[in-house]
């Protein structure tokens, strides 16, 4: 899945 | 989180700390790009708009806000106290070649159409070309000082290693983002002239001098 809502990466 | 991430933040964490004491204490910016270091303010600004709607953890967050600081407070350095030293003549690379083909992109492909979402996608692609006035203004004076060498292995090392931490993160939890891959394989790939040139000479305390 590609968790695009929420960026977790700096 | 994993190493290879958490090695690769601290890699530009590092970067930036260094690049801000070395202006600092040399009381000098020549040979610095003021316009890398505008997109690099501009690229975290745009990125971290969801400081204040989003909290991922402690780390997350503090980083951030180190990141925005540092990258006004070098802006500053550049264009404020030590102006005097800013190399306007060979910092001339056209930042608006950079911003609005990316500005552009960034409606045209994001993962979302949404305000937040598109400033994040345009500060992801904005990031992968932010460095190009700082390694053309290097191309142009023909050297760079060893302190500026170990900036850019340390920023260009950054995100070699989150292309580690996409590769761990899709085999481990199937994560994948494909924006932010592309990106920073595109910004991976400008270092790799410069990375070359850095292990073969600076490593072995020659100055960098790259092909004007």
């Amino acid at each position: 899945h590609v968790n695009e809502d929420m960026h977790d990466e700096l | 989180m994993n190493v290879f991430r958490l090695v690769g933040d601290l890699s530009h964490l590092l970067a930036i700390i260094m690049l801000l004491k070395k202006i600092w204490s040399s009381r000098s910016c020549a040979g610095i790009s003021g316009k890398s270091q505008l997109l690099f303010a501009l690229v975290f600004t745009t990125r971290y708009l969801d400081l204040f709607t989003s909290f991922i953890s402690v780390y997350n967050t503090s980083m951030k806000v180190i990141y925005i600081l540092c990258a006004y407070a070098t802006v500053y350095l550049i264009y404020v106290k030590f102006k005097a030293t800013y190399d306007h003549n060979h910092d001339t690379f056209r930042a608006e070649f950079l911003v609005v083909p990316v500005g552009g992109l960034a409606f045209l492909v994001n993962h979302d159409f949404t305000p937040l979402e598109i400033l994040w996608t345009f500060s992801i692609y904005l990031e992968s070309v932010a460095i190009m006035p700082q390694l053309f203004m290097i191309s142009k004076t023909g050297e760079a000082e060893s302190i500026t060498s170990h900036y850019l292995f340390c920023l260009g090392g950054y995100r070699a290693l989150y292309i580690i931490n996409w590769l761990y993160r899709f085999y481990s939890e199937g994560f994948f983002d494909l924006i932010a891959i592309v990106a920073g394989c595109v910004q991976t790939i400008l270092y790799c002239d410069f990375f070359y040139l850095y292990i073969t000479k600076v490593i072995y305390g020659q100055k960098l001098s790259l092909p004007a």
